[in-house]
């Protein structure tokens, strides 16, 4: 068995849940943040056969797509800088960041 | 060590916390949800040394146990189907689903 | 390549988490709860390039420092002890308690 962690956008949350869930895929959510952007993302627990592994891994893949995030420059506080030159600024992020760990052991109680 | 990462409803998520701490096992809990049910569970990440690994597993079937909830089957908003219609549905949820994890390393500052 | 998953105290968090970045480490973000003190503390995922490992734990080192913490000892609600009595009781807390995990694989879609 294999512990698939997946960091996705808020945005595709559901879209992967629901797609999981239609493929009986198993499913634990966590709320999330990202450390460079600082905003909301999500992060799935999911613990699947060894043998539908690349099932799961596409699954994602196709429910998870890149998208284009306005970070805010985080203007310090003392106003030194020119608060009018703090536009935001486009990131890409991409659909999912995704881990894949062994797992040695699996219980349902 | 083994990383424990024990998935149980919220019910019984404090009598847990409780019955590790009383055997000296220490915890970190995460608040969680559910991919089918959508409701909240509560996740635990226990660091155990390998050989308190039974130990630690005992106490988690002990303390969760499996219940009934009810789902209620989400209407689809444009009112197409009989809101009427729409009776929770009684689903078996177990005490918990946990995945143990090899440690390579581990450390406290 | 290695996941790191550090639960460090939430005064910590951010002083962390710019460190990270200001090192090009990646890391993603999670609010927990200490299972002994019932505060809330903060639990981060890192994955990391095996080569790279111990520059991240030094990082987590330096940023997160072991502090103390008062325990408000609970107070039975029927009132049956003195809750006067209840004086907070001074605990120790650890900078950072940090796992390493090995990744079987990593993907990025
Ligand atoms: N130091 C830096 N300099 C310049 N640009 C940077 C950067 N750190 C991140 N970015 C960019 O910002 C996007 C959002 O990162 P964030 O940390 O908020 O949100 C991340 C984070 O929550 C998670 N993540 C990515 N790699 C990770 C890793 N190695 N370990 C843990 N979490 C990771 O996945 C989310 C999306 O990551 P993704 O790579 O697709 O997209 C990243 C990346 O394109
Ligand atoms: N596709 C499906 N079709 C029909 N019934 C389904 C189903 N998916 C789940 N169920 C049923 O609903 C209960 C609650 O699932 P939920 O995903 O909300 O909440 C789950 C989930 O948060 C977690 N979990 C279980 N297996 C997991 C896995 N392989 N990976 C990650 N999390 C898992 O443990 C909770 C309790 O799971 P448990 O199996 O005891 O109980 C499950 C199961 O009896
Ligand atoms: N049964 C007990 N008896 C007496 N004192 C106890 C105790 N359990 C914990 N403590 C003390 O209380 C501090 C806070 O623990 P807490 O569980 O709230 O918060 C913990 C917990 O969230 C996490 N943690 C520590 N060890 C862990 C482990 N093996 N597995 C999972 N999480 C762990 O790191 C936080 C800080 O831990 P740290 O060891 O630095 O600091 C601990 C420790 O000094």
């Amino acid at each position: 068995m294999k512990l698939v962690i997946a960091v996705v956008q808020d945005k595709d949350g559901n879209k992967l849940r629901d797609a999981l869930i239609a493929q009986n895929f198993r499913a634990t959510k966590l709320a999330s943040t990202g450390g460079f952007l600082r905003s909301g993302n999500t992060t799935f627990l999911i613990g699947v056969e060894d043998h539908r592994l690349d099932q799961v891994l596409d699954l994602i893949k196709i429910n998870c797509r890149a998208r284009e995030q306005l970070m805010t420059p985080v203007v310090p506080l003392d106003g030194s800088s020119e608060p009018a030159s703090a536009y935001p600024v486009p990131v890409q992020v991409g659909g999912a960041t995704v881990f894949v760990v062994d797992i040695l052991r699996f219980e349902q109680y």
